[in-house]
């Protein structure tokens, strides 16, 4: 569909004379102005034509225009001997313009009523591509392809060219662009034969974070170089590295960089040459490894794994602590602990701490009594042992017993074995005997 | 007791006396809430006397030092065939008292260990009969407020039938001796337990280790010759003892 709005120039139409299809009033001067969109011409036939004859339609008339240029002016009836009839051939407008002037004098013949004219006309759209080139010497309307389009045109480019910004010439790729797949290849337009005069290419490679690109250039490299009295310098060809936050490197000459660790996730390559000289331009291939976080430290108590030289962004580490130790992070204790070395090459937390357990008091024994024996008090291995008040109450088999703070912080006689100690009274032994010496 | 000598202190650690209505009576600790007796102390003309009424001392072998320091019960458990309904009846005279609080054990209180299921009443095995009963002076009866104890031999039982058979003829009206009792004293008399100490110990110490054989249960006047003291024979409640204290 025609972009059209409400109000702007019709698409189709038709145009009568006076009174049409009665006969038409003498002393007329009446004009049309046609106007159909941009990029169309218009087509205007006519349906009917019945003017009084004339040589060269002198007396009435009616007159085609497009911009002041006569494209036709008739008279005459269909079956009329002279030329004047535009008969039912289209007359096609070169522009988006057509102007209709109908004229009359103030005879007309009694015998015979002429009825004036009706005519249809509509957009048609032109075919732009098809248009002989200028003559001002511009050129083609594309230099290498040209695409017609209802009410314009487009141009378009062969492989290995692209559209300049004037939208009508085409120029040799770049090449460049974002490039932001792991690895990639990249070369200057034309590699490893001379460019094209007056590049300004620019390939961008923008990889995820966490992410070191890497450049490695082809030993043929070759941008034109001015050796000056500092040395050789890249006044008019370059290859400039751009990674953020660092200052920009124009590289030149004739000896390839080699191996650049961009130490950066983002690189903007800009490839420059002027109207003039000569570079044969450069190639390389670019990889991608992720950043590396710093070797995590020593935990005292404790155990980092996996134990590796080196530690890469995603790579995860966790810490456990020795038997009898745990984990306590921000003055917490937690269960379990890791940490991811992230794109920023640190890690998303810091090392928690191995601090030894603790059993807690040891529960008091009824009748009896709990001491110390050796360890920091209530810390993993310390020993405590467990005794009755004596002579009254006995421990079940024995007469102390000891117990060890463990692992799993709970106070046991043996690893194995989770044991209440009871004080069971003692019965029938008195503290005194009814003694008799006397026989 | 008759014929005995006051208890030193801490000699008779499980020695309880209680105090019944103005009634002595005895009992022993076996356990750090339990009181072992006699059924007729706690019974009264065939009411179980209420535990509010029950004064429990223990602690010392002197009445005026413990006479501000008793407990009452928590419960009071009679032997469920003890039947005596006329004071002749003396079978399955046991009882256990259970206090409201547990006992710390000290020398002054001790439990007295119950007897092995395999324990013998051997004739001539010397018991020590304890209480703060009815005691004597040159014949004449006393009530005494120190604890004292008396060294009984074992009576056979034949020989304790025969002694009350002979009584029961001039006395019809005399309990019967029964398997659940044993006898307990010498033929001369002279030493035996009497009035306030049932309920008591009877203890035999096994190389010195004491354990309850008996209950101070009943006799035919205190000690006279002839005659003998009777006593429940707990070996044969071990079961009901358990039961007991392991339903309550």
């Amino acid at each position: 569909s025609l972009p059209l709005p409400d109000s702007g120039p019709l698409i189709h139409g038709e145009v009568k004379s006076p009174q049409y299809p009665q006969p038409y009033p003498p002393n007329l001067l009446k004009q049309w102005d046609l106007n159909v969109p941009e990029g169309f011409q218009i087509r205007l036939t006519f349906t009917h034509l019945d003017i009084e004859p004339s040589a060269g339609c002198y007396y009435d008339s009616v007159t085609v225009l497009y911009d002041k240029k006569l494209l036709g002016k008739f008279c005459g009836t269909e079956n009329s001997a002279n030329d004047h009839h535009p008969g039912y051939e289209p007359i096609l407008s070169p522009g988006n313009r057509l102007t209709l002037v109908f004229q009359t004098d103030d005879y007309n013949p009694e015998r015979r009523q002429n009825v004036g004219f009706s005519a249809q006309y509509q957009a048609t759209d032109i075919d732009e591509c098809s248009a002989p080139e200028p003559e001002d010497g511009s050129g083609p309307l594309c230099s290498q392809i040209c695409l017609n389009t209802l009410g314009s045109y487009l141009c378009a480019c062969h492989h290995g060219y692209e559209l300049h910004s004037d939208q009508r010439t085409c120029m040799l790729s770049c090449g460049g662009g974002i490039f932001d797949e792991p690895t990639g290849h990249l070369f200057s337009p034309g590699y490893p034969n001379p460019a094209p005069h007056a590049l300004s290419c620019q390939y961008v490679i923008s990889v995820e974070a966490g992410f070191t690109v890497y450049l490695n250039f082809s030993d043929k490299f070759h941008i034109e170089s001015v050796n000056t009295e500092e040395g050789p310098n890249c006044y008019y060809h370059w290859l400039e590295l751009t990674v953020p936050h660092e200052k920009p490197v124009k590289l030149c000459g004739g000896t390839s960089p080699g191996l650049i660790n961009t130490n950066s996730n983002n690189v903007t390559l800009d490839y420059h040459t002027d109207d003039q000289g000569l570079s044969n331009g450069w190639s390389l291939d670019y990889s991608t490894n992720r950043v590396k976080c710093p070797v995590p430290g020593v935990v005292v108590k404790g155990r980092v794994t996996p134990s590796l030289t080196e530690y890469f962004y995603r790579d995860y580490i966790y810490v456990r602590c020795d038997q009898g130790y745990k984990l306590m992070a921000d003055g917490r204790e937690i269960e379990s602990f890791s940490t991811m070395c992230q794109s920023n090459a640190q890690w998303h937390l810091p090392l928690p701490e191995c601090h030894i357990i603790d059993c807690g008091e040891p529960d008091p024994l009824l009748n009896g009594g709990v001491r110390f024996l050796s360890g920091a008090e209530n810390q993993y291995l310390s020993t405590v042992e467990y005794h009755c008040n004596e002579p009254f109450y006995s421990l079940l088999g024995s007469t102390n017993v000891t117990f060890t703070c463990e692992a799993d912080r709970k106070w046991r006689l043996t690893r194995d074995e989770s044991f209440s100690p009871v004080c069971l009274p003692v019965c029938g032994r008195p503290t005194q005997y009814i003694e008799g010496y006397q026989r | 007791i008759i014929g005995g000598s006051e208890a030193p202190e801490h000699t008779i650690p499980w020695q309880v006396l209680l105090n019944i209505n103005s009634n002595r009576g005895g009992g022993m600790v076996i356990a750090d809430r339990w009181i072992l007796t006699a059924a007729h102390v706690v019974v009264h003309q065939g009411q179980q006397s209420p535990a509010q009424s029950i004064r429990i001392f223990m602690g010392d072998t002197d009445i005026h030092r413990m006479e501000t320091s008793f407990v009452h019960p928590a419960s009071v458990h009679v032997h469920p065939e003890y039947n005596d309904q006329d004071g002749l009846n003396f079978n399955n005279d046991i009882a256990l008292i259970k206090l409201q609080e547990p006992i710390t054990f000290n020398a002054a209180v001790m439990p007295l260990c119950l007897p092995a299921k395999n324990a013998t009443y051997t004739t001539g095995l010397v018991g020590l009969v304890s209480g703060f009963g009815t005691t004597n002076d040159g014949g004449r009866q006393m009530i005494t407020n120190k604890l004292k104890y008396v060294m009984l031999p074992v009576v056979d039982q034949e020989k304790c039938r025969e002694s009350i058979t002979l009584w029961k003829k001039i006395r019809p009206n005399t309990p019967d001796l029964t398997d659940n009792m044993f006898c307990a004293g010498t033929p001369e008399g002279t030493q035996d337990s009497c009035q306030g100490d049932s309920g008591g110990p009877f203890s035999v110490d096994i190389n010195g280790r004491s354990w309850a054989a008996g209950i101070v249960s009943w006799g035919i006047k205190c000690g006279q010759r002839g005659k003998y003291g009777v006593y429940t024979k707990v070996i044969n409640y071990l079961d009901w003892i358990k039961q007991v204290m392991q339903e309550n």
